[in-house]
């Protein structure tokens, strides 16, 4: 069983990723995102933490014997437990393709709507519009993909559900209010049911959705 | 041909600028 | 053994890793990139396509037992050997972080520095500086991993070299000329060890190192 220490910041939808499939597994995860084990923004940039991370990047993992990671999926997928990789070589791709389909797809629209919303990044009117066209449409393709299924790779929750959900978590908490999200009833009820479930909520805690379309913060 | 094709896909490419507005954010939430 | 039709169109870097993948493993892969069998910008467009790869993009893998795949780091992974994947947990999970990487840390300035060369993107010269100074960074920090090392992640290829060498591909047949490259002895040995891979000349034939820095095509 995997055990060692995340680094990251606090709230980092990334390092989520990671502690929910320790969540599943059983991994022994420290997490250190506050003065004095981690100071994001000083930490890692110190010689020690770039000499394990080289990008200076969080989340990062240092596992207790010392095994050091990078890349959120990848940290994810080492944390994770056999069930949650996919059991079988075809599940296993299948859980890689909604895990690369996250951070291709989802992440880029995602960070453009809903960035300026947290005061993040400046609001461009241009961006923000093709950005929900683009969240409309992947929020279209899970739903049908989801129409006969619960999970998005076999029976039960997998990588591909935690990766795919915590990419749109901000989404769903910022900007996708009901008349948004009402055209995809079965992405709403597989998101709602990950969130339910204890291991994401043991991290997540609860998640409000959103009920009113936030607006980028000046 | 084939650079014809390269261009359809979508690359991020103001990913660095979307990073470093995170990081940004981040460094100034975490003092 | 896999075996089936990928889809894609000539020359398509992301479709190699999977080739290469399938040259270390010997799945049998049908590549369809032409008319009749897939005409891109057609084909990809249509309902049948659309019901198995609803994303419409390639590559895009069938296998002959009907099992259907998008995202070009799952099928590469799906088609490789476990030799490949990584034969422990950690490396398993080391592959999947250079997979990341690449995708995530590479292809975004790498796109940038070269499409205007290829002349498929307006040439912006501060875009330009910036992604040259980003590939720069990215050569050195492989560079520096690479300094004790023969591939990537432990002593055989494995895909993490195939999906950075693979991203890596049009900056060194099209940018990085002996100058630029020169400070990054390390990581020019490892590109040349793997492109002179059989495995990978089956599938890029011989790569010509760029010796001049292509410039924008206006």
């Amino acid at each position: 069983m995997a055990a060692g220490t995340l680094y990251t910041y606090p709230e980092n939808w990334r390092a989520f990723k990671a502690l929910i499939a320790a969540q599943y597994s059983g991994a022994k995860v420290q997490v250190a995102s506050s003065p004095p084990q981690f100071h994001f923004g000083q930490t890692n940039k110190t010689p020690d933490f770039l000499k394990k991370f080289p990008l200076g990047k969080v989340p990062a993992f240092q596992g207790d014997d010392g095994f050091c990671l990078f890349e959120s999926n990848a940290i994810a997928h080492y944390l994770g437990s056999d069930a949650l990789r996919g059991s079988s070589k075809e599940a296993a791709a299948q859980v890689l393709q909604w895990m690369s389909f996250a951070d291709s797809e989802i992440v880029p629209p995602a960070s453009a709507w809903v960035f300026p919303t947290l005061g993040i990044m400046q609001y461009n009117k241009q961006a923000t519009e093709l950005a929900k066209e683009e969240v409309r449409r992947l929020l279209e393709l899970l739903n049908e993909h989801l129409k006969s299924r619960t999970f998005l790779v076999g029976e039960r929750v997998s990588l591909a559900d935690i990766s795919v959900a915590c990419a749109l978590l901000w989404l769903y908490k910022q900007v996708l209010e009901p008349a948004f999200r009402q055209p995809f009833p079965n992405t709403n009820r597989w998101f709602s049911t990950c969130i339910n479930q204890p291991q994401f909520r043991a991290v997540l805690g609860e998640v409000r959705l959103c009920e009113k379309m936030a607006q980028f913060d000046a | 041909m084939s650079a014809e094709h390269l261009a359809e896909e979508n690359i991020w490419f103001d990913k660095y600028r979307y990073d470093d507005a995170e990081r940004r954010y981040y460094e100034q939430m975490n003092g």
